[in-house]
């Protein structure tokens, strides 16, 4: 079963 | 302050109907150099930013950096009031509320005049990467959406296979299951034709009702680029003579 990933575990706030 | 003159309405038109679906509200920030947005959409999966470079414009002026607030919902409608191809004019003083659009007819004397309310808006951006990506893939953009479209009708999710054979879009839904394999056409170079660089056999998927969102911009260029790493999100690129509109997309993972 795959999960969607949120965008914020690959990109950090400045 | 900002004044910025578009030769032709259309660009913002099109750049707002490949945005509006996905994001409300954001700042288009503008300096010297020319006007970026980026912006999440509510779920925090995918991410869209756009470039317009000063040097598009027929004219540009912007003394110092200046977050213009829009809700794209109202933008779009007041943009809908331009003919594609009218002379488009926007201007903002510094610390206003107003925007101020004048769209002038190319050939009559007609001159219209729009404001539209701007808002504060605070919204995260995210520091995006440098990415050396294992494989870029570029095709027609009109491919891509025909690719999207007709695989959203059988499934949720799109299983994006980049290997020496090409690149698969692979969707297996719940009652029925298809696949589209484009390989590079040696003879035919974008926009006709599919070019594909890999360093690295790529396996990623990714939510199909966003890939149908993002290929709307196929109304602003030919060719799209897809860029892949296994396991990072998805970048969809599409570059105009203005600028370019980039989409991020997270792929799903196994737990």
């Amino acid at each position: 079963k795959l999960k969607q990933k949120s965008l914020m575990s690959f990109f950090g706030k400045p | 302050m900002l004044e910025a003159r578009l030769a032709e309405a259309a660009i913002l038109k099109r750049l707002l109907d490949s945005i509006k679906e996905l994001v409300t509200d954001a700042n288009f920030e503008c300096n010297e150099e020319g006007i970026n947005l980026q912006a999440m959409d509510n779920s925090h999966v995918a991410l869209v930013s756009v470039k317009l470079s000063a040097s598009g414009f027929k004219k540009y002026r912007c003394d110092r950096p200046l977050p213009l607030g829009v809700n794209l919902g109202s933008f779009t409608k007041v943009l809908k009031c331009a003919k594609d191809d009218d002379v488009c004019i926007i201007k903002a003083a510094d610390d206003a509320d107003i925007l101020s659009l004048t769209y002038e007819a190319r050939n009559s004397d007609r001159i219209a005049e729009y404001e539209m309310k701007l808002m504060d808006i605070d919204a995260d951006t995210l520091n995006i990467p440098d990415t050396d990506y294992d494989a870029r893939v570029s095709m027609p953009s009109a491919e891509f959406t025909r690719i999207v479209r007709d695989l959203s009708q059988l499934g949720e999710s799109v299983r994006i296979e980049v290997s020496k054979e090409g690149v698969r879009f692979i969707s297996d839904g719940e009652a029925a299951n298809g696949n589209i394999l484009l390989r590079q056409t040696d003879d035919d170079a974008p926009p006709e034709g599919v070019t594909i660089e890999m360093n690295q056999h790529v396996n990623l998927t990714f939510s199909l009702k966003y890939l149908v969102n993002f290929a709307k911009s196929s109304t602003l260029s030919n060719v799209v680029q897809l860029m892949l790493s296994n396991d990072v999100p998805l970048l969809v690129s599409y570059d105009f003579n203005q600028g370019h509109i980039r989409y991020y997309l997270a792929p799903k993972i196994g737990d």
